[in-house]
């Protein structure tokens, strides 16, 4: 099974740390702060308080045997650089690394970091993602004798699949797509409804009026 | 169509104005730093400098007509907080906040945010999250007869949806999950196999083998 080492115990490497550690594996934890070492003590499979830009103190607890190493050091990029060519240097196998922003990704990218990741940047992505999908849901106007609407489901509708419930066939309505909560699902033919979803439907309005009527 | 506003220009803050723009929506790009809001002007529909602590300067702007604001300062905790009570006092129907720790999100929820975000806790438990799924799949050991496997997509597989391969049916093999790069797809009936999928197999060795001759 994969080992793997944490540096840096911020918000970021603890949330890593705890979800390794969920998922079954063994997880180094490491930083040069004792406070946040002691607070990973009881969580991580290993702690160790060192300052990893200096080779010799990461060599003495024995990171080369460790298959994949996390560099989640923030503020401190130079740390996190020098972090990085040691690793590259121990011969470390696989490397992500927490950046802070473009000049940073570029120099660790180019000292053999395997996978970079900038959070603030990848999560305003997809919040606004989100809210592009869910507005476009909710919204579309088609032309006089086409509409789009937004169903409850009812429970007549709880354990048919797409493909079961046939609604081109029987009433050449197509399902856009379904919300459950706060997902939007393109429906495979065999998704199976639940009590909580919302079908987002199309079709002649006379055709999406005899299915409404169905529903209830 | 909803308007929207982003008050903080920091990376979190510019990624939400950038995807928000790109899916056609009009948006309000705020910050009291000058040189960020000019960064913002070609992007967003309207840009302002601003203190949002300031409930004058703000209703000045109109904010009070904007749909749904995001609140995207960083670490002045105490502006975010301050910001995050005259939306709601201004009446602004939904209101996200980033958060930068559990006292920070706290407070704003007790202030009526409906959403908050804390970039690096999400980002570190997804990224933990694709590790143990990868690697469950890689050294998951079935018993004496049966196998999982990884094969290399072939040419022979290209265009074939998952339904029309009948692996189930013709090998008795089941298609546990498809890798495409790094992403884990467990494939509908109509997904389509491309060139660079890796797929995940169980079966009996002898049908697995059968199935591997084919491929090649
Ligand atoms: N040379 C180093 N050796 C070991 N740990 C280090 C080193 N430099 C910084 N750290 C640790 O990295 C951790 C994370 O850094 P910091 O708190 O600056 O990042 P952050 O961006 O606020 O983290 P997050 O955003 O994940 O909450 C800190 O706990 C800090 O002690
Ligand atoms: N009272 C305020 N009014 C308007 N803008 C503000 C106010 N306080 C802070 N800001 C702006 O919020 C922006 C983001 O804050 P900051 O840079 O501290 O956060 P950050 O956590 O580094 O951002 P990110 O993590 O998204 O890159 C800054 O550009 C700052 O000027």
């Amino acid at each position: 099974k994969k080992t793997f080492a944490v540096i840096g115990l911020g918000r970021f490497g603890t949330s890593v740390v705890e979800e390794l550690t969920k998922g079954g594996f063994e997880v180094l934890a490491l930083d040069r702060n004792s406070e946040r070492v002691d607070k990973m003590a009881k969580t991580a499979s290993h702690v160790a308080v060192v300052d990893t830009s200096d080779e010799s103190a990461l060599k003495d607890i024995g990171i080369q045997s460790i298959d994949h190493v996390i560099v989640a050091i923030g503020k401190d990029i130079e740390d996190s650089i020098l972090t990085t060519l040691i690793l590259k240097e121990l011969g470390i196998k696989k490397i992500t690394v927490k950046v802070q922003n473009e000049y940073h990704e570029k120099v660790v990218r180019r000292l053999g970091a395997d996978e970079v990741i900038q959070p603030e940047r990848v999560t305003g992505r997809r919040l606004a993602h989100k809210i592009v999908t869910n507005n476009i849901l909710e919204f579309y106007d088609l032309n006089e004798h086409y509409s789009f609407i937004v169903i409850e489901s009812s429970s007549k509708l709880v354990g048919y699949t797409v493909v079961n419930l046939d609604l081109r066939a029987k009433y050449d309505i197509n399902i856009v797509a379904i919300k459950r909560g706060d997902d939007v699902i393109i429906p495979s033919p065999d998704e199976v409804f639940t009590e909580q979803d919302q079908l987002l439907l199309v079709g002649k309005n006379t055709d999406l009026e005899k299915f409404s009527a169905w529903c209830e």
